[in-house]
């Protein structure tokens, strides 16, 4: 069965399935360690000691090299594998992980679980426009305000829902591995429990893109001492796995998201919608405005009601406000001789047929009114009865009336008897 | 009684030309 209608065939809303959408993406990063190969240490600790095991990130050997594709491939708890940056890229550089999605998603959540110690300051960006512009998702520090002129955990109001917000949680430098930083898009803000009939929120949780940005290193301070090499070389970003928990955005009118032909993922569309997220009405499906679809109404885009004689129509806000919301198509070229809004009469010069209904081809027949006896083209729409002129008679107007004979005047045809 | 059609080769078209249809 189909999940975008139910079981008597009535669309109801339908979303695809909640995914990783970072899973087997590749993901850019702006620091790699390997290149040249390189030591690095980690550190842990017991009790008040602090210990270093060093080891080298070799780019050119698949076993100490530390790659992007480790950040989405599959997270195995008990073989992790690490991206990881160079060495010391300390404040003011940062490093950064840029994920396209290939697709706009509603996204859920963002999670980084680390090898390094978390980061003392990061940010995570979104972009909407497949990495054209960026806008900030979430702030991370211990110093809110210096690094990012933000204050800690501010409040979340109505008025401030899709504003990216700092917090010193999760900026601990413990554990010193195996840390994880969780980002809800929609956790503490108002309206997360009305999302349906909140713009603003499904607009803060559409995303093409995700941008990560480590922008300091957590360090015991001894990065300045005497064995500062050693202890530059504890010191890097390494992330076992990223997700990017969410949906492919459909606007409730697909249940999945497909390959097209130029291996583009885009909405399967139901609801005679269209659009790579379904966020349009199929031609000749413009009875009613778009709408996204929520859980009380699948707000289906509805064909217009043309009685089989036009390919194409248009919608009209003011009809539509004046039938009540029901119905504001409006029919373009109407064929077989038909006009009007819904192409329901015939058009000058021609009746209807009352043996066929409105919707058949010849519904409308010629007038065929007689070029000399009638006084017009036009006849009557139901009767096709055609305006004669004086003393002459007939459907078209094509014989003289009883008592009258033909003149040779085509002004006046008919002429009484004397 | 069922008159006639008009014949249309009766009418004398010589000051209406423009009204004469093509096939008179």
């Amino acid at each position: 069965p189909d999940p975008c209608y139910d079981e008597n065939g009535n669309p109801r809303r339908c979303i695809p399935d909640f995914v990783n959408s970072a899973f087997g993406k590749d993901v850019r990063v702006s620091s790699t360690c390997g290149t040249p190969a390189a030591r690095y240490c980690v550190m842990t600790e017991k009790g008040e000691e602090r210990t270093r095991d060093c080891h080298t990130c070799d780019a050119g050997d698949p076993k100490k090299s530390h790659p992007p594709a480790y950040l989405t491939d599959l997270n195995n708890p008990h073989n992790l594998t690490c991206w990881q940056s160079e060495n010391y890229v300390q404040y003011p550089q940062n490093v950064t992980l840029t994920l396209s999605l290939g697709k706009t998603f509603e996204v859920t959540y963002v999670s980084l679980q680390f090898c390094s110690p978390r980061p003392e300051s990061m940010a995570i960006f979104k972009s909407m426009d497949y990495g054209k512009s960026w806008v900030p998702f979430q702030f991370y520090s211990t110093q809110c305000k210096k690094m990012y002129n933000k204050q800690n955990k501010a409040a979340i109001t109505k008025q401030n829902e899709q504003e990216a917000i700092c917090t010193d949680s999760h900026t601990d430098m413990h554990p010193l591995t195996g840390g994880l930083i969780a980002f809800s898009t929609l956790d503490g803000r108002p309206s997360a429990h009305d999302f349906d009939n909140s713009p603003v929120l499904q607009d803060w949780v559409t995303a093409t893109d995700i941008k990560v940005a480590f922008s300091r290193l957590h360090t015991f301070g001894d990065e300045n001492e005497d064995d500062s090499e050693l202890a530059r070389d504890s010191y890097f970003y390494a992330v076992s796995d990223l997700q990017v928990g969410g949906r492919c955005k459909c606007n409730g009118h697909a249940s999945k998201c497909v390959k097209d032909r130029e291996g583009n993922l885009v909405c399967d569309c139901k609801h005679n919608t269209a659009g790579p997220e379904c966020d349009r009405c199929k031609p000749f499906h413009y009875d009613r405005p778009w709408q996204r679809a929520t859980a009380r109404e699948a707000n289906e885009c509805v064909a217009c009601h043309c009685n089989l004689h036009a390919r194409r129509c248009r919608f009209n806000m003011e009809l539509y406000k004046l039938s009540g919301r029901r119905s504001g198509g409006v029919c373009l070229n109407c064929r077989h001789n038909t006009a009007g809004r819904h192409c329901h009469y015939c058009k000058e010069g021609f009746f209807r047929d009352m043996s066929k209904v409105i919707s058949h081809r010849r519904a409308c027949k010629a007038c065929d009114c007689h070029p000399v006896g009638a006084a017009g083209k036009t006849c009557n729409q139901t009767t096709g009865q055609c305006p004669c002129k004086d003393g002459v008679t007939g459907i078209t107007c094509n014989r003289c009336a009883k008592g009258y004979q033909q003149s040779r005047s085509p002004i006046a045809p008919c002429i009484k008897i004397p | 009684e069922v008159m006639p059609t008009l014949d249309m080769t009766l009418f004398d078209w010589t000051d209406y030309e423009d009204m004469k249809p093509v096939d008179s």
